[in-house]
């Protein structure tokens, strides 16, 4: 029984949680030394660019609310509620129909743009399609960004998008907003459900990944009015499934393939690896599933949950009645109700020997684990559509606030067609 | 939906074969 318990269990360090927050930056290995890797910062830690070196402490109550309003934007989205407010602006009207909320924009990467090179740190986001950037002279308003803003007329190899162009005519299904004209250059406009904004030109624009990785007349939005949650970032990779997303922009070069491993602590740099370097040999795949109203998005068929080696009786219907999918923008993984009921009782079963604590904003299964050295929680596993079955690290389980309030992290959704 | 979001993707190496039509997850493919 004891082997059986090790098993299925993780044994965490508990101090671990919590690293200090003067430690020093640890670059990915894979990222320093992969063709087409881009070190993943997260952007509160050591090793951000916009931090100097220190951390900074994130407010995770404020990251939590802005993850729910993105899930919140990502379910209109789904279903086809349009939020008929129209955002005025000078240069165009931006028909309201939100894109996917920015949400708290954890992890970003820097990219060159522009002739001279002009680096600037984008929060990746595979929920999303188009990449933008705040720009000179920005004619109605920029938030403040800790890069200098790109200035288009510094670069030699920058062109406006005529708005009788192809991909004008595909922002539609990039951004949810058909393209608009302004002096015959394309106009875009992409609103996040929470009072966010980017309106400006389409563009073209040569992109610098790394020294070897450069590539001429990619399309992305010249933001010269935008009203962003997302102080200090200076924009966004739209990484979806869209044509005008930048992985079907370097299609030819990538076959629309990239890897991630994302930081698990903000002292480390994750890599974004772009085409089929260095993948690693254990990883297990499956099928990416198309959801309606959703088709930038990459589905996923999940199937079932074990926690601590034995599996949650949940009939399939509960995950594939809403679908899922799979989302680097998103914060807390959010399952259907009756998913998450059954998750959560799972966990607070094998975890009775900690003292319960209060919720924390959508986290409402917390312990106060003050005094302890270890925990032992329960292993967490997901099975996909196609065999896959993934089990989760120990830091894919648990979000810490404080010793004393250690959360399942997990979040149910109100609805079961969520 | 459900949103499998990046806390629980965190030592996961993921990835997105978007040709392949395909997502495929690596426990541990991140030390």
């Amino acid at each position: 029984v004891q082997g059986r318990r090790e098993i299925d269990s993780h044994i965490i360090q508990l101090s671990s949680l919590f690293p200090s927050p003067s430690s020093s930056c640890v670059l990915s290995t894979k990222a320093s030394n992969t063709k087409s890797s881009l070190h993943v910062t997260h952007r509160h830690g050591t090793c951000s660019r916009l931090t100097n070196g220190k951390a900074t402490t994130p407010d995770h109550v404020e990251i939590l609310r802005l993850d729910q309003a993105r899930v919140n934007s990502i379910h209109s989205k789904l279903s086809k509620k349009v939020n008929d407010r129209v955002r005025q602006s000078q240069s165009t009207n931006v028909p309201a129909k939100s894109g996917s909320t920015l949400g708290s924009g954890n992890y970003i990467v820097t990219v060159g743009i522009g002739t001279p090179k002009h680096d600037l740190s984008l929060i990746f986001d595979t929920g999303s399609d188009l990449t933008w950037t705040q720009c000179e002279p920005c004619v109605q308003t920029c938030y403040s960004q800790k890069e200098p803003i790109f200035n288009p007329s510094s670069s030699s190899s920058y062109y406006n998008v005529s708005c009788s162009s192809a991909p004008c005519s595909s922002l539609s299904s990039a951004t949810g907003n058909a393209g608009s004209c302004s002096a015959s250059n394309c106009v875009y406009g992409i609103q996040y459900g929470d009072q966010s904004f980017s309106v400006g030109y389409l563009a073209k624009e040569k992109f610098t990944l790394t020294s070897s990785d450069v590539f001429n007349g990619v399309y992305f939005g010249c933001g010269e009015n935008n009203q962003g949650l997302f102080t200090g970032i200076a924009g966004l990779l739209g990484l979806g499934r869209d044509k005008l997303s930048f992985p079907s922009q370097t299609a030819k070069t990538y076959n629309k393939i990239f890897s991630y491993c994302l930081p698990s602590s903000s002292r480390y740099t994750g890599h974004l690896t772009f085409g089929s370097a260095a993948i690693s040999s254990s990883v297990k795949f499956t099928p990416i599933s198309t959801i309606t109203d959703g088709t930038s998005f990459y589905g996923l068929d999940i199937v079932g949950i074990t926690v601590g080696g034995r599996k949650l009786a949940i009939s399939s219907t509960v995950f594939s009645t809403p679908g899922a999918l799979i989302d680097s923008g998103t914060v807390i993984t959010r399952l259907p109700p009756k998913a998450y009921a059954a998750l959560r009782s799972a966990f607070k079963a094998q975890m009775s020997k900690y003292p319960s604590t209060s919720a924390v904003s959508i986290l409402d299964t917390c312990f106060n684990l003050s005094g302890y050295k270890t925990v032992t929680i329960p292993k967490v596993a997901f099975s996909f559509s196609g065999g896959a079955v993934v089990e989760l690290g120990s830091k894919g389980i648990l979000y810490p606030f404080k010793m004393s309030q250690v959360c399942l992290a997990f979040a149910g959704n109100s609805d079961d067609n969520n | 939906a459900a949103i499998f979001g990046n806390v629980q993707q965190q030592t996961l190496e993921v990835v997105y074969d978007g040709a392949g039509g395909r997502v495929g997850f690596a426990p541990n493919g991140c030390s």
